[in-house]
């Protein structure tokens, strides 16, 4: 048996609205420690990983380790029938084919319940390498996403520059040239405004927009984005979902040819 | 010219 029963039904709907670009399919790998998800896009240039603790949820039992393959868009159509504000309990039989999503009203005066087939995935599980990265760098989610959607119009990869002296993200294309740098800031009262930038070694690397603008589809998931970056390795672009877990991309970057 | 690069080539089945 799996249950897994969380208050507000929204942060599901932010998750799917986070990865529905990328994503027509995932299987959610549910055990004790909580609900996991991987998989890459279909042109196999970056990778989506969920973890969703169990202590996160407001109930949570889960038996027997079971993996739930999932048409996402499915799934939205079902959170697109839920309230925000409704607490959404998932269920499954050991070996079932089907999962079923309930949806309760605050005050109980409106309970539904959505059963949707199961589909089997055979997705390949990909092993991530521990890094340390050269360098992270914290800023408002909001801000990230402003930044992509506008260099996004003048070029069809942004290429980030991580130094001591601030974060530069860049373009061209026929149109000209685009610079935006983002300066660590000093105003600790306000934590969600704030950059912070943590540098061991300078990095620049080179990035597809259309991936960028994917992954900041996640923004209405956290106040703050998180940018590890290494050089010849993937981009990690995670969001930290308050109290529950992280939505993480890999990006892979581009190279010179 | 910039290439991209797969995912793949960075992370390898478990």
């Amino acid at each position: 048996m799996f249950e897994a029963r969380l208050v507000s039904s929204s942060t599901f709907k932010k998750i799917l609205d986070a990865v529905k670009d990328l994503l027509n399919e995932a299987s959610f790998d549910c055990s004790e420690s909580g609900i996991q998800l991987q998989a890459m896009d279909n042109s196999h240039v970056s990778l989506v990983s969920l973890m969703l603790r169990s202590d996160g949820f407001d109930k949570y039992r889960c038996d027997r380790s079971l993996t739930m393959g999932m048409n996402l868009a499915n799934m939205a159509k079902i959170f697109k029938c839920a309230n925000n504000d409704d607490t959404v309990t998932i269920k499954a039989q050991d070996d079932a084919d089907t999962v079923t999503f309930m949806f309760e009203a605050k005050k109980q005066e409106k309970i539904s319940d959505y059963e949707m087939k199961l589909m089997n995935l055979d997705q390949e599980h990909l092993g991530i390498p521990e890094t340390d990265f050269s360098c992270v760098i914290r800023m408002p989610s909001p801000e990230f996403a402003r930044i992509c959607r506008d260099l996004s119009q003048f070029g069809e990869s942004i290429v980030i520059s991580c130094t001591k002296e601030g974060v530069k993200f860049s373009t061209g294309g026929d149109i000209g040239t685009a610079n935006v740098k983002i300066a660590q800031t000093n105003n600790f009262d306000k934590e969600e405004e704030s950059v912070t930038i943590e540098m061991q070694e300078p990095v620049t690397l080179t990035f597809a927009c259309q991936y960028l603008n994917s992954f900041t589809k996640a923004t209405p998931l956290a106040p703050q984005v998180q940018l590890s970056m290494s050089d010849n390795v993937p981009l990690v672009v995670e969001y930290q979902i308050p109290d529950l877990g992280h939505l993480r991309f890999y990006l892979a970057p581009k190279i010179e040819d | 010219h910039s290439k991209q690069k797969s995912i793949l080539d960075y992370f390898k089945s478990d």
